[in-house]
């Protein structure tokens, strides 16, 4: 957060783009993660009028956590417990806290990310240093603790949202998630339709589990899905091979340097006493094999930075962290304990192929600093989440990407930047990387859109984030993906990358409200005991002689999925489907006319009507997508996108072809 | 032996209420003792925003019990959340 507000358009001029006062401190961000560091600098509440007076939030105390920790910029902390201790047995509170402090660091992370204050001179050991601050900097933070040491169990993650909706936020921002469940028995997506009804916005992360395909959590359609990119800054390191070869990587690393003689190089298969050594797993290196040297470890199954703690307590002096196949060229940056530096699968291969043929193989690590204006950027990150939804393939999710590789913001003073036990250095920010980290950027960006247009439902200022958000860098080409270094897919950055500046005056947006859920769940087959569990009341029914389409909720992209007839792979004719949406003027009027462009073969594409004029603000008008394709193996994908413009907004939607 | 317990999400169908309650948590209340022999089931939030109905420590009997009762919509085991 000394680099995203820039990258995203809102620092300097672009902060005119929004208010500054009144209106933006009426909102309020409410976080559910492992609570709040009081202390950090980024919750001083300097310059921020009085709490509303319809604040309901409530500073409560425990275990070092006084009830007046709070303030005008940290308006509530409050703890949940009960189905903790209830599940794990009664907490350590040598370990833990027993009260809204944070013992871990990611609740401090994510909520000063969405709305903490300007903080100068913020840096992680030197690295990433400038001035760090929410995206929403004017809007209040209220922390909901429902995450302990042993994880978060949805009976309390039900509590906190029950309250965080109940004190009164507008925008609620959940770094974490389960599978992918039937919305019917998914609390997150249970309380997320309650808050939505109650004119709450709430933002959740897509998950870490990419890049396999339809590895989504939180995808519920009236939560705002959030996957990640990549910014423009890096963190490099220099890894000099004895054969004269040098390969770039990154590191975080800020103590002792490595001599400047070249080391022994070894890869961690070889120096170990373990089939799987190759990991760097606890207790498998022999320290008389690696003391002294570099040693190259595999990425995988357990944490980057305890890797490199295994190394250090084997007597290495380095290491080589490699991503394999799965991460790509994707490098996260870790602020690991000894010289480290990660590296793409491509420049690991090549080190192992090294130190695997030359007898003497050696290599010294040169840390680099920080660099910013890197390109291309944004890069989906290799371990953000990807669809097709599995839960719905009709509902296109993620819903649009935001950075969450390589992010600074506020730290615990309870745990080291790796968060091991081992690491006993402080720091009051720390860099790490996640769908946690992307997810509270859109967080405080909602938190900035509803100041400026506080009359927006959150379907509203969803849609504006997305047929606002990118595809494309600014010379054309499409984003890529990290994890294959190829184009990316609206499967894996949905509408693309978030874009505020543009979000504030969208021109048009596909508006949503309650009923046009319970429609979705009728389209579903849910019963009306399956829908009064997730919409809290039997009053709403689904009408036996209504026809309902999922593909006809109001969202702003378009999952168009085939089935195949004949359950052999093909389908025999060719088939249409039909796709209807509303969109309601939030500008001025335009007339506006609409473009598709699609790379999948087979497909034809009919909107009718093709122009829609709009006079008054808050005008609705209606057209028709028809979808018509040939027969396609079962598998087959392909992708479009659709736009509306007036030459001035252009209202785009991402389009996804399944054949299933 | 003891039969062991998890905690349970309970759906309530608010305007499903008696007439014979005074309130929400009353009738909660009633309805975890009427399936919990000795009142051993103890429940841990009352929910009234984003839900109507209850999270309770229950054995598995208590809990298809508890799901057929009048006014229950939805007995759900709990689950575990992963930060992300």
């Amino acid at each position: 957060t000394t680099r995203t507000p820039e990258f995203l358009g809102i620092a300097g001029s672009g902060q005119g783009l929004f208010p500054q006062s009144g209106t933006a401190g009426d909102v309020v961000v409410g976080v559910l993660d492992t609570g709040v560091w009081p202390e950090s600098k980024s919750y001083d509440d300097t310059g921020l009028a009085e709490v509303p007076s319809w604040w309901k939030g409530e500073c409560m105390a425990g275990t070092a956590f006084n009830s007046s920790a709070c303030n005008r910029k940290l308006v509530g902390a409050r703890f949940f417990n009960k189905g903790y201790e209830a599940a794990m047995g009664r907490m350590d509170t040598d370990r833990e806290s027993r009260s809204p402090r944070d013992d871990d660091g990611h609740g401090t992370h994510t909520s000063s990310t969405a709305a903490g204050a300007a903080v100068s001179d913020a840096s992680l050991f030197g690295f990433a240093s400038g001035t760090a601050r929410g995206m929403a900097p004017k809007a209040r933070v209220a922390v909901y603790k429902v995450c302990w040491l042993g994880g978060c169990l949805s009976s309390d993650i039900l509590a906190g949202m029950d309250a965080a909706v109940s004190d009164g936020c507008g925008v609620l921002s959940l770094s974490l998630g389960g599978g992918a469940a039937d919305y019917a028995r998914d609390s997150v997506a249970i309380g997320a339709f309650a808050a939505m009804e109650q004119n709450v916005l709430v933002s959740c992360s897509a998950g870490n589990t990419g890049p396999g395909s339809s590895t989504l959590s939180n995808v519920a359609p009236w939560i705002t899905t959030v996957g990640a990119g990549t910014l423009d800054r890096d963190f490099p390191a220099y890894v000099a091979l004895g054969n004269g070869k040098n390969y770039t990587g990154v590191s975080l690393y800020a103590g002792k340097a490595l001599p400047n003689t070249p080391l022994p190089i070894v890869y961690a298969a070889n120096v170990s006493n373990s089939t799987a050594g190759n990991l760097c797993m606890p207790g498998t290196l022999t320290p008389e094999k690696v003391a002294g040297k570099i040693v190259v470890c595999d990425r995988g199954v357990s944490a980057r930075v305890q890797k490199g703690f295994v190394v250090r307590d084997a007597l290495g002096a380095g290491m080589v962290l490699a991503n394999t196949a799965a991460n790509g060229q994707e490098l996260v940056a870790d602020a690991h304990l000894l010289p480290a530096a990660g590296v793409g699968d491509r420049e690991g291969t090549a080190i192992k192929s090294y130190v695997a043929s030359d007898p003497n193989p050696t290599a010294t690590i040169v840390i680099a600093g920080t660099h910013v204006d890197v390109h291309p950027s944004p890069v989906v990150a290799a371990f953000s989440s990807r669809g097709p939804n599995m839960v719905t393939p009709e509902i296109l999710k993620p819903d649009i990407i935001a950075p969450g590789v390589n992010i600074l913001a506020a730290w615990t003073g309870k745990a080291g930047p790796t968060g091991l036990v081992a690491d006993t250095r402080r720091v009051g920010f720390n860099i790490i990387s996640g769908t946690s980290m992307s997810c509270p950027h859109v967080s405080g960006l909602a938190a900035l859109l509803r100041s400026a247009h506080p009359e927006w439902s959150p379907a509203a200022l969803r849609s504006a984030l997305m047929t606002t958000a990118y595809a494309a860098y600014s010379g054309g080409s499409p984003l890529l993906d990290a994890a294959t270094g190829a184009t990316a897919t609206p499967f894996d950055y949905g509408a693309g990358h978030v874009d505020p500046a543009r979000a504030v005056d969208p021109g048009l947006v596909y508006d949503l409200g309650t009923r046009d859920y319970v429609d979705f769940l009728c389209a579903l087959k849910y019963s009306s005991t399956m829908i009064a569990a997730v919409a809290r009341s039997r009053e709403y029914a689904c009408d036996e002689k209504k026809t309902y389409s999922v593909g006809n909720l109001n969202y702003p992209s378009f999952s168009v999925v085939y089935y195949t007839a004949n359950g052999d792979g093909s389908n025999s004719a060719a088939t249409t489907v039909t796709h209807t949406r509303t969109l309601t003027n939030v500008g001025g009027p335009g007339k506006y006319k609409v473009s598709t462009a699609f790379a999948a073969k087979g497909v034809a594409m009919d909107v009718e009507p093709a122009e829609l004029e709009f006079t008054s603000v808050g005008e609705k008008k209606s057209y028709t997508v028809r979808f018509t394709s040939k027969s396609q193996p079962s598998g087959t994908t392909g992708f479009g996108r659709l736009v509306w413009s007036d030459g001035k907004h252009n209202v785009a939607s991402p389009i996804a072809f399944t054949w299933t | 032996a003891v039969e062991q317990r998890a905690t349970y999400i309970v759906h309530m169908a608010k305007s499903a209420m008696p007439a014979e309650y005074a309130d929400h948590g009353e009738w909660y209340g009633a309805s975890l003792r009427s399936v919990s022999a000795g009142s051993a089931a103890k429940m841990l939030y009352a929910y009234d925003t984003v839900l109507h109905g209850f999270s309770a420590r229950l054995t598995a009997q208590e809990a298809s019990d508890m799901a057929c009762m009048e006014g229950v919509l939805a007995v759900n085991p709990e689950a575990r959340y992963e930060l992300h």
